[in-house]
């Protein structure tokens, strides 16, 4: 079986990541 | 009937196909909703770019292939377009929820967000079909096997001209965002995402250096912290 592993924090999601808010 | 490595691609391939409405080439009504939300629409912009890439993509699909293949490549682009506006639709969502907003103006009129987001999308679908020609070791498959490995990540970033910094930033994303990836298509992410990470977003212009001195002359001002291991 494979996991991935997930870095993102809870309250962190595609918008930061692309600097929006 | 014994998995075969064959009849486990013809079933992810059945998966994908099935899990995508076949009028998911347009935005759905909810999609449509979060753009009219937005304070500058951006439906014509992403119309536009996806013609753009389109064209784009199809012809490159046919070098690689071969251009008797060309067909091929755009129902691969149009499955890809499909899971695009799938995941686009749940990441949004998801958005919304956490962060209690609408408005996704800035993230939706941000052409390196659809470009990175089609590009994972269509890394995804071509993993898909490529999973047969990978594993069939060649039998009677010659042509595909070829074109399995011209078409092999990063062949996608050169053909849209995307950087892999901006690439990697979807991949998470995209993963949460779509439940029903099977996981050796995660496993093809993670491969990808490696690969980014130790190499690729590494090359000379990538973005990273570029973000990498802002960060340094923004942290120039603050207290220098002790150097991590």
């Amino acid at each position: 079986s494979h996991d991935y592993h997930f870095g993102l924090e809870e309250h962190e999601g595609i918008s930061e990541l692309f600097d929006c808010d | 009937p014994p998995q075969t490595p064959i009849r486990a691609a013809m079933n992810s391939i059945k998966l994908l196909r099935g899990d995508l409405p076949s009028s998911g080439d347009q935005p759905s009504s909810k999609l449509t909703t979060y753009f009219k939300n937005c304070t500058v629409d951006p439906s014509q912009g992403i119309q536009k770019r996806l013609e753009m890439l389109g064209q784009v993509f199809s012809p490159k699909f046919g070098e690689a292939v071969g251009p008797h293949c060309i067909a091929y490549g755009r129902e691969r682009f149009n499955l890809g377009v499909r899971l695009y506006y799938k995941v686009m639709e749940s990441m949004l969502e998801s958005e919304e929820k956490r962060l209690s907003v609408q408005n996704f103006s800035k993230l939706l009129n941000d052409s390196t967000f659809h470009t990175s987001l089609l590009a994972c999308a269509l890394e995804v679908v071509m993993a898909t079909y490529e999973e047969s020609s990978f594993k069939n070791g060649g039998g009677g498959h010659g042509e595909g096997e070829q074109a399995g490995r011209d078409l092999c990540f990063p062949w996608i970033l050169n053909v849209f001209d995307l950087s892999a910094f901006d690439f990697y930033k979807v991949i998470e994303s995209f993963i949460k965002a779509e439940p029903t990836l099977s996981k050796e298509i995660i496993k093809h992410l993670e491969t990808c995402e490696n690969l980014i990470m130790e190499k690729i977003a590494w090359r000379t212009g990538s973005p990273l250096f570029e973000l990498l001195k802002r960060e340094q002359e923004a942290g120039a001002t603050e207290q220098a912290e002790t150097p991590a291991s």
